[in-house]
């Protein structure tokens, strides 16, 4: 699978989602890329977290499909200007780990019976992993490839020296 | 239309990714 499609973007996005929610990592584990985004979104997602705070309060993300709304809103307005860098595509898996925690939150502030620690549904986390990989690609898939797609030009822009 | 949290918080990751794209590039060279 070229690392520019849809099927590989959407495991991207799985694997950050699995990271942010503390799943056991998958098997085969985590390669490379997917690593090397685990610790980049990472820093990232705390970052945004502390800067955004009042925005994201004022963010309703009670459902799946408030998340993809807000999702689609947010990221439309970020790349408004037709800039794409793969600092940019790094904030957008860090704004998907900041609403499937909002949503982990919501989900347990409507139903106190449930554990705080209780993971997102499966469905619910492929629903978001496919809600921002077909943005991704349709939005920057152009732009990744001429960059030298993930295996080679993110990789070689983030990795350490 | 987007709501004014979604456009600050696009403006805020908007600058947080050119500032980590700058950075990255300056460490790459």
């Amino acid at each position: 699978m070229s690392d520019c499609e849809f099927g590989y973007v959407q495991a991207l996005a799985r694997d950050y989602l699995c990271h942010v929610l503390q799943r056991p990592p998958p098997r085969p584990g985590p390669d490379r890329v997917s690593r090397l985004l685990r610790a980049v979104a990472s820093a990232v997602q705390r970052d945004a977290e502390r800067t955004l705070r009042p925005s994201l309060d004022d963010l309703d993300v009670a459902s799946v499909e408030a998340a993809r709304a807000v999702f689609q809103a947010v990221v439309r307005q970020e790349f408004a200007d037709g800039v794409v860098n793969w600092g940019r595509l790094v904030t957008v898996f860090a704004l998907q780990g900041i609403l499937a925690k909002k949503l982990l939150r919501a989900r347990v502030a409507l139903d106190p019976d449930l554990d705080r620690d209780r993971d997102l549904d499966a469905d619910t986390t492929e629903e978001i992993a496919c809600f921002v990989a077909e943005f991704i690609t349709s939005q920057a898939g152009g732009w990744i490839r001429q960059n030298g797609g993930w295996e080679h030009g993110f990789v070689q822009k983030f990795e350490p020296r | 239309a987007p709501a004014e949290a979604e456009i600050e918080c696009a403006l805020q990751l908007r600058r947080i990714g050119d500032k980590l794209n700058f950075l990255q590039k300056l460490l790459n060279l």
